[in-house]
């Protein structure tokens, strides 16, 4: 059950691996991301990704603010498509194995705003 | 700019805090 009207995907599996990439990539204040921020965005399953579009990204409640934010930290670390939290990736990212890979395009380069 | 950027860590601070919570019940 929720328990924040503000992070209604705040599930109890989400509470346990958000904390480490908030805490590391996004509660820093800066649009600079560490290496060490970068290599855990990388790294990070499909579960994190779920979790930080839904509660935090691409939340409703936040998201005018957390993803233009995001978006800089996450384009910096050259995982933007990643993070995209458009549907594509959202939960059902397969990131190892797999011959059919639909979302391998190369985004080294975003547009601004 | 500076200042959305440390609302955006805010709230990642108050997902922090609210995902701890959770944890915690």
């Amino acid at each position: 059950e929720p328990q924040s009207t503000m992070f209604p995907e705040m599930t109890p599996e989400c509470a346990t691996v958000m904390p480490d990439l908030l805490e590391k990539c996004f509660a820093t204040g800066s649009v600079t991301p560490t290496e060490d921020c970068c290599t855990d965005l990388k790294s990070a399953t499909s579960t994190q990704v779920t979790c930080l579009c839904d509660n935090y990204i691409a939340n409703p409640a936040v998201s005018n603010i957390t993803g233009p934010y995001s978006k800089a930290i996450t384009t910096k670390c050259g995982v933007f498509d990643k993070y995209s939290c458009d549907g594509t990736s959202k939960g059902g990212e397969e990131k190892k194995g797999g011959s059919s890979s639909s979302n391998g395009k190369d985004n080294g380069k975003s547009e601004g705003n | 700019g500076g200042r959305a950027n440390s609302v955006a860590a805010s709230m990642a601070m108050f997902g922090l805090l609210a995902s701890l919570v959770f944890v915690m019940f």
